[in-house]
């Protein structure tokens, strides 16, 4: 998968 | 949102709590690093510079305001209030020994060459690093207090509960972040020895001393 950009992580 | 991540989670912000609190209780903050403290403060500001720009959830706002603002309340206390029981003498790690090959890297290693990639990059490269100065500390003191050995605990526990995180998000979700997982792994790395003495000390009712 693409690398994510939206960080949805802490 | 997955088991993992929400204990991950909940021990980072325990973590902060039990700092916060031993401060306020003990009006000191003997014995904890101001320069840790204040990668931290940077940390969090860098990374959640997408609170303006990017709405995920309720959760994911409150937390990360949580934690801009203790990271700063934190600073707050130690530079500003309890001044004076700061141990600067201890705390002389350098940080610019972090802080500029940090972002060095993160201007070459990252997802996309844009500010806010680029300041997030560095604020997980920071982080996997930010606890040197604290760890520094206590191998110059020799010790720890027990309420700062709980914090370190719960601060540890953090990142290693993130890469159970990242493995179930891997499996289920088919979501991978190399720079997240290679700066959590890390992180994780550097509290071994912590954990080794911790559970070896801590949990037997001794409070935290290095070996000689």
């Amino acid at each position: 998968p693409p690398p994510p950009t939206d960080h949805d992580e802490l | 949102m997955n088991v993992f991540r929400l204990t991950g989670d909940i021990a980072h912000l325990l973590a902060i709590i039990l700092l916060l609190m031993k401060i306020w209780k003990t009006r000191s903050c003997a014995g904890v690093s101001g320069k840790s403290q204040m990668m931290f403060a940077l940390v969090f500001t860098t990374r959640y510079l997408d609170l303006i720009t990017n709405f995920i959830s309720l959760y994911n706002t409150t937390m990360k305001m949580i934690f801009i603002a203790s990271s700063y309340g934190t600073l707050y206390l130690m530079f500003l209030k309890f001044r004076a029981t700061y141990d600067s003498n201890h705390d002389t790690f350098r940080m610019e020994f972090l802080v500029v090959p940090v972002a060095g890297l993160s201007f070459l290693v990252n997802h996309d060459f844009s500010p806010l990639e680029i300041l997030w990059t560095f604020s997980i490269y920071l982080e996997s690093v930010a606890i040197l100065p604290q760890l520094f500390m206590i191998s110059k003191t020799g010790e720890a207090e027990t309420i700062t050995s709980h914090y370190l605990f719960a601060l540890g526990s953090y990142r290693a509960l993130y890469i159970l995180n990242w493995v179930y998000r891997f499996y289920f979700e088919g979501f991978f972040d190399l720079i997240a997982v290679v700066a959590g792994c890390v992180q994780t790395v550097l509290y071994c020895d912590f954990f080794y003495l911790y559970i070896t000390k801590v949990w037997k009712g001794k409070k935290l001393t290095l070996p000689a």
